[in-house]
């Protein structure tokens, strides 16, 4: 599903060279559940964002289905994206001035899904998350982790059969969090949905198949997941 | 140094209402280390911005140095609040279009420190936290983990005598994460430097020497945290 070729993004800062990324080569095959590990600003982030099609590496090649995407028009990009991945960001992302419900709808405005289904599919996956009765209220109004559930439920609407969860359980306590990952592991033992999961704690990482951790912008190793 | 009687938080939300704090009595003495803990959604954040004078509680006492909030002016509480607490936000709440070094000096300024100590002490932080090398970066530069690690710079350079963290490790590596909790445990042993801190993880909040649990706005233990 998902092939990198000495993927490196490079950011020039005045004087400074920041290399996110490092000659990152790996494949990730679907119907797989992966964890990303490594310490703060090791390149996971940068590596989720390239993966997910939401930024380019500065060179290096990404396959994604077989399709290199940077041979691919905007519009197509834009398509595939939202059809194929579903993404929940560190920071959220939520829109601050709309409710819970509309945010979740928005990947299917996307789409143009019905009105109706819209509204339906959105209930039900703020519902699987333990977010009934607060449909209506704006991030502003919901806790931190509220506000990260309403972000998971996004990611979850479209059927995308790749979802890309970056950091979806810091700010949640440990029973929630286990509930979540239930949740992908059924979306990914059931549905076949490919997970790409970064995380920082061994406990949320052991309900993964394989861990690919990064340091420096490299990967520094790739193996099955201690349970 | 905080003492609290009967605080309520109550949200009319159409016709919900939500009870964010529901009598929420107790004491916190100088020189304590304190964790805060509970499920999503319990009332921890807005138990903090009560307590940082952030928000007013609907209801109820609340006496800072044995002073009650509710009969201080404006002025004087944002006094209070500048040169008493430094605080570290959920969200970070990072000025986007600023330096990570501008942002950790903002406390200062509300002090009229000289620029020259400003940025001395903002510098020192920003080291102290990892982060020499970045201070002219901006938080759309910085990843997760190093924006958060800046907003907890900008909590320690008023020397402030209270440090409220709400959830300052949530995107910090497992080694990060303990360096920024021995580094509170020093401020607290050598400085005597009260620190109240919410976490959903039990190895963080082994670092303190209280456990306060919260659960649908109501306290539901305080006790002597187990190591
Ligand atoms: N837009 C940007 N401009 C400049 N540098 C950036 C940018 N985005 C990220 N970086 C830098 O690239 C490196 C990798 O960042 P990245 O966000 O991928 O790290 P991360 O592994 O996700 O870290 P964390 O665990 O803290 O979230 C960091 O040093 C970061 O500061
Ligand atoms: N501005 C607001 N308007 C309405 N409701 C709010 C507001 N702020 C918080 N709430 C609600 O009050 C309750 C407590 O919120 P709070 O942010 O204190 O929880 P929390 O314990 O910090 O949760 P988390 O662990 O998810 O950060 C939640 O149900 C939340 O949705
Ligand atoms: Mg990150
Ligand atoms: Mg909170």
């Amino acid at each position: 599903l998902i092939e990198t070729n000495e993927l490196k993004k490079i950011y020039l800062l005045g004087e400074n060279e920041v290399r996110a990324l490092d000659n990152v080569s790996l494949k990730i095959n679907t119907g797989e559940f992966v964890a990303v590990m490594g310490p703060s600003g090791s390149g996971k982030s940068t590596f989720m964002n390239v993966i997910g099609c939401l930024d380019e590496p500065t060179s290096g090649r990404y396959l994604l289905d077989g399709i290199d995407v940077s041979k691919m028009e905007r519009d197509a990009l834009a398509q595939i994206r939202n059809k194929k991945i579903g993404f929940v960001f560190q920071g959220f992302n939520l829109l601050p001035r709309t409710s819970a419900l509309e945010n979740v709808e928005v990947p299917m405005l996307y789409n143009n899904t019905p009105p109706r289904q819209r509204k339906d599919r959105a209930m039900w996956a703020l519902k699987a998350l333990g977010l009934e009765g607060r449909e209506h209220h704006h991030p502003s109004q919901l806790s931190g982790g509220q506000q990260q559930r309403v972000a998971i439920a996004r990611a979850l609407v479209n059927d995308a059969p790749l979802i890309l969860a970056d950091e979806p359980t810091g700010n949640l306590d440990t029973k929630t969090s286990v509930e979540i990952m239930e949740l992908f592991v059924r979306l990914n033992e059931e549905n076949k949905i490919t997970i790409v999961l970064v995380t920082h704690e061994t406990d949320i990482a052991s309900f993964s198949q394989r861990t690919i951790r990064f340091l420096d912008g490299h990967v520094i190793s790739d193996k099955a997941t201690k349970r």
